[in-house]
């Protein structure tokens, strides 16, 4: 399960700075 | 007997500067927005194919997200290719990440 909070972190990482 | 000074161009056109204002540019249509083209059901840069797999992930309560093959079962119609491609984009994108293994994806923005 630690890998999925560090994934999703990443992932949400990704997404912002997709969004600039 | 001639006039000798030159009278021809009669003094006209002697700096008159006329503005030409113009009527404003303003109501110039359409590409407003940008992003002309590519419309089908788009609202976010997806393509509907990417829109489908992510609703699907999206809808899926269980913590350890949705497996790829639950994908599969769900989207008949998309090939395994085309899903896992549309997987891959999004999660690049970071709009879904892979939670258990690298079969499993859950959305960032379900919670």
């Amino acid at each position: 399960l630690d890998r999925i909070a560090r994934n999703k972190k990443a992932a949400l990482e990704r997404l912002t700075s997709a969004q600039t | 007997s001639r006039p000798q000074h030159m009278s021809g161009a009669g003094g006209g056109m002697s700096g008159k500067i006329e503005p030409m204002s113009r009527p404003t540019m303003g109501s110039m249509e359409g590409n407003v927005g940008g992003y002309a083209g590519a419309s089908d059901m788009t609202n976010n840069g997806l393509s509907a194919n990417q829109n489908q797999v992510l609703c699907l992930i999206r809808s899926c309560p269980d913590q350890q997200g949705i497996s790829i093959h639950e994908l599969k079962k769900r989207l008949g119609s998309m090939s395994m290719m085309v899903i896992k491609q549309a997987v891959e984009f999004l999660s690049n994108e970071g709009h879904i990440f892979s939670t258990i293994d690298e079969d499993h994806y859950k959305s960032t923005d379900s919670d």
